[in-house]
């Protein structure tokens, strides 16, 4: 039971990171752009 | 000028996508934790009754 | 054109959110199931030993 929640906790911390990394290429991405067009 | 009103606009949107998310997962893991003490609690109703008998 | 473009980053973004979400749902009720399935053969090694007392 204790492991579960760990990997419960463990696996949250994943799929954050996972979408924090996704928000990060889209702002470089976007700034790519407006660079290239202004 | 309209392309950074545009980018920041997707940012945020994207931004408010993670918060959800965010939510969701921290409730899927509230119910985990719930479902894991019910169960705690049942098994020692259990073994309590069988040291009665 | 640029805005086109900054479409296009937000699409895959958001399609890759929901990719990373899906497979995360889908592991939850994986383990869920999983736990459920070693809780039910416990109770049954349980209840054979108790039978045979």
């Amino acid at each position: 039971a204790a492991r579960f929640l760990e990997e419960e906790e463990l696996r949250s911390q994943q799929i954050l990171e996972q979408l924090d990394a996704h928000i990060e290429v889209l702002k470089m991405e976007s700034e790519r752009t407006v660079k290239q067009f202004t | 000028k309209a392309l950074e009103e545009m980018r920041s606009h997707y940012i945020k949107a994207v931004g408010k996508i993670k918060g959800d998310m965010l939510r969701y997962i921290h409730e899927s893991k509230e119910r985990a934790a719930e479902m894991i003490r019910t169960e705690v609690l049942r098994e020692r109703q259990e073994t309590a009754r069988r040291m009665r008998k």
